[in-house]
């Protein structure tokens, strides 16, 4: 069973869940060709 | 506390001060000068004539960047990237006043001032998230401090001769804060930790451009950071999403290091397994696939395969935990030591089960650590014991010692939860071609073939069978071990009922 | 046999639960690791542009930040100075760089609804794009399909190649379309 310290911590990493770091966040700002991620075709390349 | 008055006022002005001269045009040709003209306006104020002072600007403009951050991250109806945008601006102004502070402070030589300073920096930010996060609780957010550490980081690891000339110390002051910030103490920052940790340029310089490999043991210890936050919840086997993503996430990063760095997880496997929980079947899999680049596996399945007769069986791997340190207290290693020595004190034996057993929690029972210590520890001196008498580990020279007398007790005076975590702690052994895989492959194979009771038999193929159903990797030893079960004759393993006891046993 | 879960029938019931909770598979049986997004079988090392933990595919040659002096950098205050993206100013191999370079990203279909105005189709199939090739029009055509010579972009080779293709005309992308909601410039 998860101890109380162990539920504290889901609780937290839950709520992070929910605003993930985004791989922009990682990368310098882009203020000419900034990252705009859309969902594309499936049959456009992935990769 | 205290802040002398008027410091707030004046940290506000220079960090504006500061940005519009980071996005000035000047900067832009420049950096340096412009720089130097803004530490003129900080002396002017004087920001940098203690170190007090200097420790309280850095915490009120990390304050203020990140509550900047909370106010644009509450607009309403503005998307991430705009948000992000607004952000970054300030952030990566500000990152970029702390990279130029730690590289220009003190003079090129005296490297000390420079990495006092970026530890004072990192540990003033770590200190203002763990506030943060334990005053916000679920309202905290990583943006900002991901975003500094990281871009501060990157700024750092630029190939400049002056940073070049620190870089060990800079990689040293990111780990000590990642481990301040490891996921159990900053569990709402625990996805932008993993980001930090397994950032590829971080990976790159921990683990591949700092030489003498002088960045693993850090790198170990930041990963087991990771697997002890995830072990109570992948020891609950029922994912919920927020873990199954971590644990996932956990899995790329560990088969990059599979694919890049295999030596790396042959080196600290045992710290790793020592912490993942025994259900976490792949991902312990995955760090015991791991070979030696330069080695060649021969097909597990080659018939006749003279496992002994390969040259790299006779080579011990290199274990970097001092497992035997790990086997406490000092008396039970001391009699553990005696046992093995001249089989005396005979109690050492029967004891030996009260001084595993931790309490009566069912699966909660048993030391783990201690375990796998003692097994790893026995097997060890078995080796030695046994080379010292010029013969190599087979199946008759592992026989009638005092290690085969420590682990045929724990065969058969465990309870069926201490014995699966014994064979589990044996099984852990079963790598790539080394003295160790060997040893406990024959180990395993003996203590089938002594066995007094079926059900220590069904435990060992139970173990083993468990690490060959999940998908691949497989590691090496395990395959040769299964492999040399059911096929030699000698083990009588399709007689056994539970083989027969579900068809998909069977299969 | 072993009555409780360290037997195995405690194996047994984990595998035979597992076929029905999928939040139990990731553990029991583990997951196809190949399908992670990461090529294990890369002969080079894969964390000089690993995407981190949550990305699906590796970085993109873009997406990498490599150190350059800083005049390099497009300094924020010289933005404004420089032209706006404009597709239709540029010609149709700068269309096909910015499609293939950026998957999963706006500038991808932004480049594909230009190429689709200049009479480029795009082959759900075959994965390329199409059109016509002059003085080679169709041999055949009906109301579903047409075939012919026609040109088709070759983006390992980067340029245009001559090839007969039976169209299907359901296996022409229509008209891409670009999301409403086109985040503003920062």
């Amino acid at each position: 069973p998860l101890q109380k310290e162990h539920q504290c911590q889901f609780q937290m990493m839950e709520a992070a869940f929910y605003h993930m770091p985004h791989p922009s966040d990682s990368e310098r700002l882009r203020t000419y060709l900034p990252r705009n991620p859309v969902p594309t075709p499936l049959y456009y390349h992935q990769v | 506390f205290d802040d002398p008055p008027g410091l707030l006022e004046k940290t506000e002005f220079l960090l504006r001060e500061w940005i519009s001269i980071h996005y000035s045009a000047t900067a832009g040709r420049d950096p340096t000068r412009a720089f130097s003209i803004f530490v003129q306006q900080m002396n002017g104020h004087g920001i940098l004539k203690t170190d007090d002072l200097i420790t309280r600007f850095f915490r009120l403009s990390t304050q203020m960047c990140v509550d900047l951050c909370y106010r644009f991250l509450a607009e309403p109806a503005s998307t991430p990237t705009l948000i992000r945008t607004k952000c970054f601006h300030t952030l990566d102004a500000f990152v970029r006043l702390i990279a130029l502070l730690v590289k220009h402070s003190g003079d090129a030589s005296n490297t000390n001032t420079k990495i006092n300073l970026l530890n004072k920096v990192l540990g003033i930010v770590a200190g203002v998230l763990l506030q943060d996060h334990d005053n916000r609780l679920t309202e905290f957010q990583q943006l900002p401090y991901h975003r500094i550490f990281i871009m501060l980081f990157l700024e750092l690891n630029t190939p400049e001769p002056i940073l070049e000339a620190i870089n060990y110390q800079v990689l040293t002051a990111f780990c000590h804060t990642l481990h301040i910030l490891r996921p159990a103490k900053a569990s709402g920052f625990a996805y932008a930790w993993l980001e930090l940790v397994s950032h590829r340029v971080f990976i790159g310089r921990m683990l591949a451009i700092t030489p003498q490999q002088k960045g693993w043991g850090m790198y170990a210890q930041l990963l087991i950071d990771l697997f002890k936050f995830l072990a109570p919840f992948l020891r609950n086997a029922e994912l919920a999403k927020p873990v199954t993503l971590l644990y996932k996430g956990t899995l790329r990063v560990l088969l990059v290091l599979l694919h890049d760095f295999p030596e790396f997880l042959c080196d600290y496997h045992y710290g790793f397994c020592d912490v993942i929980p025994p259900n976490c079947i792949q991902m312990r899999n995955l760090i015991l696939s791991a070979f030696p680049r330069n080695m060649r596996l021969p097909d597990p399945f080659t018939p006749n395969l003279k496992v002994d007769m390969l040259p790299e069986i006779a080579h011990a791997p290199r274990v970097l935990t001092n497992f035997a340190s790990m086997i406490q207290p000092m008396s039970f290693k001391k009699d553990l030591d005696s046992y093995l020595k001249a089989r005396a004190p005979v109690t050492f034996l029967s004891d030996l089960r009260s001084n595993l057993q931790v309490s009566n929690e069912p699966g909660m029972r048993y030391n783990i650590p201690l375990m796998n210590a003692l097994v790893l520890y026995v097997g060890a001196q078995a080796i030695n014991f046994i080379r010292n008498k010029g013969l190599t580990p087979n199946m008759s020279t592992i026989a009638h010692s005092s290690h085969m007398d420590i682990f045929q007790n724990l065969a058969v005076d465990l309870d069926t939860e201490g014995r699966y975590l014994f064979l589990n702690a044996i099984a852990n052994q079963l790598r790539y071609p080394n003295s160790h895989t060997h040893y406990f492959s024959c180990t395993l194979l003996y203590l089938f073939a002594e066995a007094n009771t079926e059900a220590i038999q069904e435990q060992i193929t139970r173990v083993l069978l468990e690490r060959l159903i999940v998908n691949r990797p497989h590691p090496w030893g395990l395959l040769i071990t299964f492999i040399e079960l059911i096929k030699n004759p000698t083990y009588k393993f399709w007689n056994h009922e539970f083989v027969h006891c579900a068809p998909e046993i069977e299969k | 046999m072993v009555k409780d879960q360290f037997g195995m029938v405690g194996l047994l019931t984990f595998i035979r639960a597992a076929e029905t909770d999928p939040n139990l598979v990731s553990l029991a049986l583990g997951q196809d690791l190949t399908a992670l997004g990461l090529n294990l079988n890369s002969p080079e090392n894969l964390y000089p542009n690993f995407g981190g933990p949550w990305a699906e595919t590796p970085c993109r040659p873009q997406d990498i930040d490599f150190h350059v002096p800083p005049e390099y950098l497009i300094n924020a205050t010289i933005r404004e100075k420089l032209a706006p993206v404009k597709l239709n100013r540029y010609k149709d191999d700068l269309l096909f760089y910015m499609f293939y370079t950026n998957v999963g990203d706006v500038l991808q279909l932004a480049a594909a609804a230009e190429l689709y105005s200049r009479e480029w189709r795009y082959h759900t199939e075959e994965k390329v794009w199409i059109t016509q090739a002059p003085g080679l029009g169709a041999v055949e055509k009906t109301s579903t399909y047409e075939r012919g010579t026609y040109y088709f972009f070759d983006a390992q080779n980067w340029r245009k190649v001559a090839k007969e293709f039976h169209l299907d005309y359901n296996k022409l992308e229509g008209r891409p379309q670009l999301p409403s909601i086109l985040p503003p410039q920062p």
